[in-house]
């Protein structure tokens, strides 16, 4: 594995994206995935649509058919995956655009379909791992526990106490190696992740959270989708 | 061990701690530039003094979250007028579903040497 490693330097990320006042990370999360997953695919970057997942996903866990995915109520990633695999997949950005509602019906239009799941799995909670998934198959859908990024403007977050019980849908990007964490007098190994807030929140929309030993849970709930190759 | 959970119990000024003294204590004009760089906008009065509470109240988190988590920078974002309560309710929505996640299959583990 390299020692440092940025998706955004190899063209699979589009920029930083605002959810607004709506509880869609999980769209903005998946729908990240797949647009790096399709990059790797097809060689081309297309923002995709959240508000798809938004407006017509509702898939429900067939073990929980309470737990849904509900459009600004919240949802989860993996079910989403789920969704995109059964309806064909994600129109754009531009022919689907994002409103931050979740009031308006389903307008998903197959034959504008952009890029599409070719298969998705969740990847062990194991640091390699996740590192090797992120090379070979592109940036990452995660979940973390989002306490501390309320009052986080940059640097490498490494909290001391930080509960697992993950509510906010992000994706890895990269790694790097040498996040300087001064209390701890030495150089610590991180995870760069993209956010949905816009880019005036954090480091220009991004969250930089130590590696290896599971903070905040953001190495315990990832997983990697593949594209459709076109 | 590194790792140990160390836990600061005195300040230190040359640490964010000292500057977030600075920001409780200047929390009015802090207040007012929050207000202008993010475009805030309250319905009254009294809306705007439940804000200033609430984001006096963010202040003091700020302060203990850069005590928790040293290496970043922690203080005044865009959240700061929102309860964590209204932060997770408007901003987060990630349905955490372990079960669900067992039934779907594991990526093959990748060598990760060389």
């Amino acid at each position: 594995l390299p020692s440092d490693f940025d998706w955004r330097d190899r063209g699979a990320v589009t920029g930083v994206k605002d959810q607004g006042s709506c509880g869609s990370c999980w769209s903005f999360s998946a729908a990240a995935a797949l647009e790096g997953a399709n990059y790797l695919a097809t060689g081309h970057l297309i923002s995709l649509s959240e508000q798809q997942m938004v407006d017509c996903d509702h898939t429900c866990d067939d073990s929980e058919p309470d737990a849904c995915d509900e459009g600004c109520n919240g949802g989860l990633m993996t079910t989403a995956f789920e969704y995109l695999l059964k309806s064909g997949g994600l129109e754009t950005e531009k022919d689907y655009p994002y409103t931050g509602t979740d009031r308006g019906a389903c307008k998903f239009d197959k034959s504008e379909v952009a890029a599409s799941v070719s298969n998705f799995s969740v990847v062990s909670v194991d640091e390699d791992q996740i590192a090797a998934n992120l090379v070979k198959h592109g940036p990452l859908a995660v979940g973390i526990n989002a306490v501390f990024m309320q009052t986080y403007i940059g640097g490498v977050s490494c909290p001391y106490i930080c509960s697992k019980h993950q509510d906010h849908g992000v994706l890895i990007v990269g790694y790097g190696s040498a996040g300087y964490a001064p209390i701890r007098l030495k150089d610590k190994p991180y995870w760069i992740i993209k956010n949905s807030w816009g880019q005036n929140w954090g480091e220009h929309g991004y969250y930089k959270i130590c590696k290896g030993r599971n903070i905040c849970g953001v190495e315990a709930m990832v997983s990697t989708v593949s594209a459709v190759t076109s | 061990d590194e790792e140990t959970l160390i836990r600061q119990v005195v300040d230190s000024a040359s640490t964010a701690g000292g500057s977030k003294d600075d920001l409780l204590l200047n929390a009015d004009a802090h207040f007012s530039s929050f207000l202008r760089d993010f475009g805030k906008n309250y319905s009254g009065p009294e809306e705007h003094a439940h804000r200033f509470k609430v984001f006096k109240a963010n202040l003091r988190r700020a302060r203990r979250h850069q005590k928790l988590d040293p290496s970043a920078v922690h203080g005044i974002t865009k959240f700061s007028d929102l309860t964590p309560a209204e932060f997770r309710r408007m901003y987060l929505g990630l349905r955490k579903n372990r079960r669900s996640f067992r039934t779907i299959h594991d990526a093959p583990n990748l060598p990760t040497n060389d």
